[in-house]
């Protein structure tokens, strides 16, 4: 049981740094350990980021957005370790910046091919990457009810867009 | 395998019968705060057994039943249900289209259904087992699970990877 | 003591209920309560939503934007108790939808008047509607850089906005 | 009470001279993930006279030294200055513009000053006794305070109102 945790662990450590530098850049290291090497079943596991340039540090050094991206990194490479059919996000782009949402999405393009993502979002650039959109809303007090976007035609998106997150 | 549709009816503030299709690779879910989006999540964790009632942001299950508004008496049920196409013989059974549903009636009673059939929640459950699905698996990566990584609260990052390996 | 104590969170109250109603609609309603009405000086604080047309709840079952906009409604109220010569927000306006963004902003424009406002964040109609916009970037590797951005020329103001956040 | 300009130094990412200045109502503050922005709230809660390091997000009150990259060795002591008008004698002092700093040097030593005149710590605190203002007021609602109000951790609302009443 050891030696398969150890196997698993590992991989799962090659999947975070592979995924953390195509959310981050090539030129951006970090590090997955386990706090006791020795005890590998009962170990809790530490997360080390090195942005380009700076000193090594512990996740929680990091600013939000950089800790929300780097979380995402773990979560994708427990993906690559173990391929769910279907992944479900709500709101997790709210701390990103723009560069960060393009780089959330192209890699949840990526992974598509293999697996169906659902993403709830209040965020324009995340509603123009998706393939198709359901808008919800409170039909009358306390009652919600859904509609399907449809973006066949490409110059009505953005109005659509602006209406519909309000 | 894929999603093929969800259909909710009496689960939480969607007090009519909706359906969601999953026809796409991304599906995008938007729409003002409080509309009823995370609801939409939490009825697909029930649908998969979800139960803790915390992971729904319940005080108790009985509160997954439309509790009514001004308008509009509270509803008697809630039911959910999941269909999805067993491609690659992803889940270990013979047919090529599932359908999971559970009810939950206000008495307290719970059924759950594979493809119309009564069965056990264990059914359910152990249909999925091993699958990177279920509804604590880190496949739903709700906000909450971000935060779980982040804060570590209870070797939380410990058990997340325990369930992916 | 608990006499004054007792007026402040009566105070309080009624600012809070003001201010919700004016983030959510005039037909919605909260409350805020003593937990031990009886004990005042220990007692917690309990805080009820009545959105319009749904029961009375805790503010943990609603939806997390509007959580937010409870939230921020009670830390105005706190402010009309106690205004202090400037508010500092950093990205609470992240959960919130485009409607609640502009609401947000109003309200914060109608204390302007009274208090500064620092407000960080990565929203574009959050942008748009500050005075003045400092914007921070990494000069070199690891090194922080602030640059003043004019608006003066509105023309360029949106594409300012695009290429301010990445 | 008007704030005029912030002045940072050797404070976190902003290890060269940065300042900034409040000449309007509502100032935003924008920028990529891990910019600075946060660290510049931070800076402004440090002038006043913020004490746990917890609070600016460190484990320990040196860490607030810029601690250099591989181009640029660390930084020797970090310095904030905050600058304000005393408008209708928000303070109890005679001064119109008033402007308090303080250094953290490598060493461990520290510095305050009030209008380039050395003080204590407690110089500081006790000018903004009962103004609202203070390191750990709710006038600096962060988005942490908004999830104390909604998390009301060991009694956090309470705390909160404490504060302001
Ligand atoms: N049993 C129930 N009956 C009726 N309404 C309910 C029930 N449970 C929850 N709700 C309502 O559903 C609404 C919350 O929906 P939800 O959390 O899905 O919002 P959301 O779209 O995710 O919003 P946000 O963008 O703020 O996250 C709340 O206003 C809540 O009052
Ligand atoms: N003592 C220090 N020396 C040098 N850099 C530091 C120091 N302390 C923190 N930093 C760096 O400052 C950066 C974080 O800045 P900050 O938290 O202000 O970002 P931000 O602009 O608020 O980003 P976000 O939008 O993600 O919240 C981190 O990358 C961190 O490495
Ligand atoms: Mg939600
Ligand atoms: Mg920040």
């Amino acid at each position: 049981a050891t030696s398969q945790f150890i196997e698993s662990f590992e991989k799962a450590r090659l999947y975070f740094i592979e995924v953390f530098r195509s959310l981050f850049t090539e030129d951006d290291n970090c590090d997955l350990i386990l706090t006791q090497p020795d005890n590998p079943l009962e170990s809790s596991i530490e997360i080390i980021a090195k942005p380009k340039g700076k000193r090594p540090q512990t996740i929680n050094q990091l600013s939000g957005g950089e800790k929300t991206l780097t979380a995402i990194a773990l979560l994708f490479a427990l993906y690559l370790l173990k391929p769910a059919p279907f992944c479900i996000f709500d709101e997790v782009d709210a701390p990103l910046d723009d560069a960060n949402i393009f780089k959330f999405n192209k890699i949840i393009k990526k992974f598509s091919k293999d697996s169906q993502f659902i993403i709830v979002t209040h965020n324009k650039l995340t509603m123009a990457a998706v393939d198709t959109i359901y808008g919800v809303y409170m039909a009358e007090q306390g009652i919600s009810g859904v509609s399907q976007v449809d973006f066949r035609d490409f110059e009505t998106r953005d109005v659509g867009l602006q209406s519909l997150s309000s | 395998m894929r999603l093929i549709r969800l259909d909710i009816k009496g689960f939480k503030s969607f007090a009519t019968e909706t359906v969601i299709h999953f026809d796409e690779d991304v599906i995008g879910i938007v729409g003002p705060n409080g509309s009823g989006k995370s609801n939409i999540v939490d009825a697909i964790r029930w649908v998969l057994g979800e139960q803790k009632s915390k992971e729904l942001r319940l005080d108790q299950m009985s509160n997954v039943i439309f509790n009514g508004t001004n308008k509009r008496k509270s509803g008697g049920l809630a039911q959910v249900s999941l269909t999805f196409e067993n491609t690659k013989n992803f889940l270990p059974t013979e047919y090529n289209t599932i359908t999971i549903s559970r009810i939950l009636y206000r008495s307290g009673e719970s059924e759950y259904q594979l493809n119309g059939v009564n069965c056990r929640l264990k059914d359910i459950t152990s249909l999925f087992l091993d699958t990177g699905i279920g509804s604590n698996s880190y496949a739903i990566i709700a906000l909450g699970m971000v935060e779980d990584i982040l804060n570590d609260k209870d070797n939380s990052r410990r058990k997340m990877f325990e369930q992916a390996a």
